[in-house]
């Protein structure tokens, strides 16, 4: 069975869509098979990876309409065993058009039911909101993710996402549990990163990854090849941390 | 009647929160009496300018549910001429709870009506979404002030919120147009950075602001303060580009 992973946080440009598209191709470096969703309108996950939108091809909207299978809109990338169900702009509507199904929180996760057999990790990156799309990743989820931007603002929204976690977990996903927190675009130079890594410690002692993500120019260069950061520079800093992000996680899921 | 102005763009974290807090402080210093209307869920703009949410306090949520009038939300900020209409996590829930309503994008329109005579500015912070929050600012507005981050994925996401702007221009605010576009995060060392203003002022010509915004990371330190840039340090890079930026959307008000 997969192990389900959301990366999730309302906070906007906190690093979820690098971190998803980057820990997916790592993961697949190791030679885990990796099916990654985007479940965020914009689309970053997807043309970062490399895939377009178009109309031909099925995406999650499909499967949220109960249009298409979803093994019929899951994509191959350039990355060996790294595949994508990809976004499209008509997900903005599910929040309205879902409105009277019942069960619309687990939606996702019957359409990633049929999937778990063919892949050891599911990473869904969600999109900067605590809405419908959002509540369907975490119901689907095993675990979350949750980047951190080291700035003041991040750390603002941290008790509300925390709070939204617990609310899942109450009603709709008995299992769900934190990952971990993963502090992004960290400088050193900086004394506001240390301040707040400093206070994230302080509530989240060992759910905090020792790996930490460097503030890296590469990392924001990368989508614009449509390539994750191991394919356009697999030596640059941001490219090592998220190898080392793979290797702790795997470490971490073998002690559970 | 005040110049209502949204700031606005789906993609996050490309400051569109310390855009409006910072440029309705440079437009309060130059003697104009600004509201800041906080349409956030996350409160960013409303504890940027130290005001932190209070339940005694009236807020943003109770103006859209009618259980309170506009004038008793809105609250003095420590800036002479500045006053802020504070958010609340409760807008979280507009979405579900307008969903009935009769032309539910005009109601913060009608919320900001009786305001018009006692201000020059209102500016409206934007949550990273294109849904009924946003739209409400699109409806509410004038006009749209776009922040935009110099990276790939900021760029990608533009195409979707012109088509926003001018859905809502056709169907629910026939004068609604675009204020200008501004750079933000600007790094002149930074190959991308160049890139995507190249690419912005081929697509936007002059809707394209000259000031740029800098990365300066006091602008990210202030509101750990609850302080605007221009209380926190205003010989700051930071401060003087939100000044010269007040500056340049004044002189372009008077050319209209
Ligand atoms: N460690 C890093 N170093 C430098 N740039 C980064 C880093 N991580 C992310 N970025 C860049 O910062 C911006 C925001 O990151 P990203 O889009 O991944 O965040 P997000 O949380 O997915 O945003 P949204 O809330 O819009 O979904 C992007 O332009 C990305 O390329
Ligand atoms: N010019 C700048 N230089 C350095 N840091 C900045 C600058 N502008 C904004 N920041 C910081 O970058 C982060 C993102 O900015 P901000 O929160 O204003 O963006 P936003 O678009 O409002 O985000 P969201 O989509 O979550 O509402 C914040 O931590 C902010 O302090
Ligand atoms: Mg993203
Ligand atoms: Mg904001």
């Amino acid at each position: 069975k997969a192990k389900v992973i959301a990366v999730a946080n309302q906070k906007g440009g906190v690093g979820k869509t690098t971190t998803s598209l980057n820990l997916a191709a790592a993961l697949a470096a190791k030679g885990k098979k990796v099916l990654l969703v985007d479940s965020d309108p914009q689309g970053n996950a997807s043309s970062g990876v490399g895939v377009f939108k178009s109309d031909e091809n099925g995406h999650l909207y499909h499967c949220y309409m109960n249009n298409r299978d979803t093994e019929s809109c899951i994509l191959e990338t350039r990355s060996k065993k790294l595949s994508i169900l990809p976004s499209s702009i008509d997900l903005v509507g599910v929040e309205i058009e879902l409105i009277s199904l019942k069960e619309r929180e687990k939606k996702l996760k019957r359409i990633l039911r049929p999937t778990h057999g063919h892949y050891h990790y599911i990473i869904i990156d969600c999109p900067p909101s605590l809405g419908l799309l959002t509540i369907n990743g975490l119901t689907a989820a095993d675990s979350v993710l949750i980047p951190l931007q080291c700035e003041y603002f991040a750390l603002e929204g941290l008790a509300q996402l925390v709070e939204t976690i617990r609310k899942v977990k109450r009603t709709l996903n008995r299992g769900l549990y934190i990952e971990g927190l993963l502090l992004t675009m960290y400088d050193r130079r900086n004394r506001l990163t240390h301040q707040v890594a400093t206070e994230v410690k302080k509530h989240f002692g060992a759910q905090v990854y020792n790996t930490v993500i460097p503030r890296n120019v590469r990392l924001s260069e990368s989508p614009s090849y449509g390539k994750t950061i191991l394919e356009y520079d697999r030596k640059c800093p941001g490219a090592k941390a998220y190898i080392k992000l793979g290797n702790e996680l795997l470490r971490r899921s073998k002690e559970e």
